[in-house]
């Protein structure tokens, strides 16, 4: 594992532990989508199914399953304990447009026409469009909370570590995977729009707010 | 390329 993967890890952890932070502490959910956080939950449940198939390592099982209960407490928190606070108006992204694409494109373009390897395949299309229910609130709304802001700043940097690591893994054992490098470079190109704001904004000082 | 599909990466 080289440093650019478990930065990459690492930035991904904090991102859904600031975001599940950030909800606790306040006791709100507003300007989080619910939906993003439903299709991550799905993005974990789909992807990492190979954890009652085949064992990796301890690191790999942990944070699986680390992974899963973050998403998972994350959904209840909005739908469930603080669904008061949830700001369901402005979360109105249709998910079916998502949904249906990455759906056909999983059994399309896969390396294995199996159901495990679909599912994986889908996991991953689903990943690099999750976050879009929550662009699309924020360019609704206009703003983010600065919690907010930090939570995407980390998912995204997560992306772009991983782009780092695909980098080395090819230079150093040869090996890349075409399907999780197209859709990371798509995931990443997302949230670039995002890391100007982030960095002419938020990082000096001011809320994240959209003209 | 990849052999046995197995994943080690989140």
């Amino acid at each position: 594992m080289n440093v650019f993967r478990i930065l990459g890890d690492l930035s991904h952890l904090l991102a859904m532990i600031l975001l599940l932070g950030k909800i606790w502490r306040s006791k709100c959910c507003a300007g989080i989508s619910g939906k993003s956080q439903i299709l991550f939950a799905l993005v974990f449940t789909t992807r990492y199914l190979d954890l009652f198939t085949n064992f990796i390592s301890i690191y790999n099982t942990v944070m699986k399953v680390v992974f899963l209960l973050c998403a998972y407490v994350t959904v209840y928190m909005i739908y469930g304990k603080f669904r008061k606070t949830f700001d369901s108006e402005n979360d109105t992204f249709r998910l079916e447009f998502l949904l249906v694409p990455v759906i056909g494109l999983s059994f399309l373009e896969n390396y294995n026409f199996t159901p495990l390897e679909i599912l994986w395949t889908f996991s991953i299309y689903l990943e690099s469009v999750a976050i879009l229910p929550q662009l699309f609130m924020i360019s609704k709304t206009g703003e983010a909370e600065t919690i907010t802001t930090h939570y995407l700043f980390f998912l995204g940097l997560y992306r772009a570590l991983y782009l780092a690591n695909w980098i080395r893994r090819y230079q150093t054992e040869n090996f890349y995977d075409q399907i999780a490098v197209v859709s990371g470079v798509v995931q990443t190109i997302f949230y670039c729009d995002f890391f100007y704001l982030y960095v002419t904004k938020v990082l000096k000082g001011k809320k994240l707010s959209l003209p | 390329e990849l052999d046995d599909l197995e994943k080690d990466e989140l």
